[in-house]
């Protein structure tokens, strides 16, 4: 996974589960089928504007602290 | 507004709710207390009104499960998600799961059970999350005070969906600073290892040279133990360390810890006499290792070595400090100059020539 800078697993897999959760990627995923970073790097801008963090498209530390604090269940975007 | 798609409401104003078990962390009379509560400030700001009912389905349901409980979105044990809510609409519509497996509070321990109630109802009446970060439907937890207004943002939004309360007398929440406003004021300004840090409200904005923008955020996320709404603050480098002021109390901060002991009173710290209850603005000389202490149209000096208030204090604002007025709301110092703040304008004082040498915006600091 190109966006993630420092390729660690973990992260991967905390941003992965993140953005299936709340952003709708799995479902994406399977109906367009784009580039997976391309459509990962959406979606994490869609979560750090959200969040109010620096826009990047990357799993930056500040947000996967984002990511793991607690938080609701409910999804920020959803149809 | 960012509503649901497809902006699911309920059709009529008159809504029932059920609570189907409870928390083992907190008895039965504070789960009805904490829902009940929760349910009130959102009829405060709608036509909306909501009575319980015992013996038949609510169009509300409220109850604690653990792990996954047929509804598709399985609970994860303690921390992270703590519950979630249905858009409105029958059966399942509208209801609120809570995670049984969290420990559930009335106080501001994590997680407070009133405050997570509200942000579900928001949901339940149709709500999506906001990217306001003052805002109750924030999608991360939040909360660490014990006083809970409701947020402009919140009330604009559910509005949008159901209109105003009927009640004469609008309730108003309170609003997030935005850094460009120029008509922002401040509770507190302090300097924070090479960094300023502006406070209002249960906000910080942080303005740091490697910040291209100036950081907004929850005074909480860093002090989870300071209260909002501070009245002053000021480091006193020499021990690293950075004061703020509410009331006559005072807390110490170093990094991200309230320093054990914290908060006491500031005529016991300082040595106060009585009559002085709260400091406006606060700000330590570095080079002098002197604090200066502004309240009402007077200031005291008090020696961080000795840690001892100076002789011959308190003295007139005006003559220790000319052009800065009488009265000041904020203090920092920073590059040889004190920057006092009255309302929407900053003085800027020499410390070399005691004299003010420009006048400014406020908000000059944050690249508006």
């Amino acid at each position: 996974f190109p966006v993630f800078q420092d390729g660690q697993r973990q992260d991967v897999e905390t941003a992965w589960k993140y953005l299936e959760n709340y952003y709708n990627l799995n479902k994406e995923t399977a109906a367009s089928d784009p580039s997976v970073k391309e459509l990962m790097a959406r979606k994490l801008k869609q979560m750090q504007q959200i969040f109010g963090l620096k826009v990047t498209g990357k799993s930056d530390p500040e947000t996967l602290r984002a990511m793991r604090k607690p938080r609701c269940g409910v999804p920020d975007a959803t149809p | 507004y960012a509503i649901t798609y497809d902006n699911p409401r309920w059709t009529k104003t008159n809504l029932t709710y059920s609570i189907l078990n409870y928390t083992p962390y907190l008895s039965r009379a504070v789960v009805e207390e904490s829902i009940e509560k929760a349910f009130q400030v959102w009829s405060s700001v709608t036509p909306l009104t909501f009575s319980r009912v015992y013996d038949e389905e609510g169009d509300i349901e409220l109850a604690f499960y653990r792990g996954d409980h047929d509804d598709n979105n399985p609970f994860d044990g303690p921390n992270y998600s703590l519950a979630h809510a249905f858009q409105p609409g029958p059966r399942i519509g509208g209801d609120v799961h809570f995670d049984l497996d969290e420990r559930w509070t009335d106080t501001s321990e994590n997680f407070n059970l009133f405050y997570v109630a509200t942000h579900e109802l928001g949901h339940s009446l149709g709500l999506t999350h906001s990217s306001d970060i003052g805002a109750l439907m924030f999608p991360s937890y939040t909360w660490y005070t014990d006083d809970f207004v409701l947020n402009q943002d919140d009330i604009n939004r559910i509005q949008a969906l159901y209109g105003p309360s009927p009640n004469p007398v609008q309730p108003t929440g309170a609003t997030t600073p935005q850094p460009c406003d120029s008509d922002l004021t401040f509770d507190a300004i302090t300097t924070f290892r090479g960094e300023v840090m502006f406070f209002k409200g249960r906000f910080y904005i942080r303005v740091a040279r490697f910040l291209p923008e100036p950081e907004l955020n929850l005074i909480g996320i860093l002090w989870p133990n300071l209260p909002g709404k501070l009245d002053a603050a000021y480091e006193a480098s020499i021990i690293d360390e950075v004061r703020f002021f509410k009331g006559n109390r005072v807390w110490a901060v170093r990094t991200q810890s309230v320093l054990r002991g914290f908060p006491v009173d500031i005529q016991s710290f300082f040595g106060f006499p009585s009559s002085v209850t709260h400091i406006d603005a606060a700000v330590s000389e570095e080079y002098s290792e002197k604090t200066y202490f502004f309240v009402d149209d007077m200031y005291w000096r008090y020696d961080e070595r000795r840690r001892s208030m100076d002789p011959g204090y308190p003295k007139l604002i005006s003559e220790g400090f000319p052009g800065v007025g009488n009265k000041v709301d904020d203090v920092f110092e920073k590059n040889g100059y004190f920057y006092f703040f009255r309302e929407t304008t900053q003085y800027r004082f020499n410390l070399q020539t005691k004299r003010v040498d420009a006048i400014r915006d406020s908000n000059t600091w944050f690249n508006c």
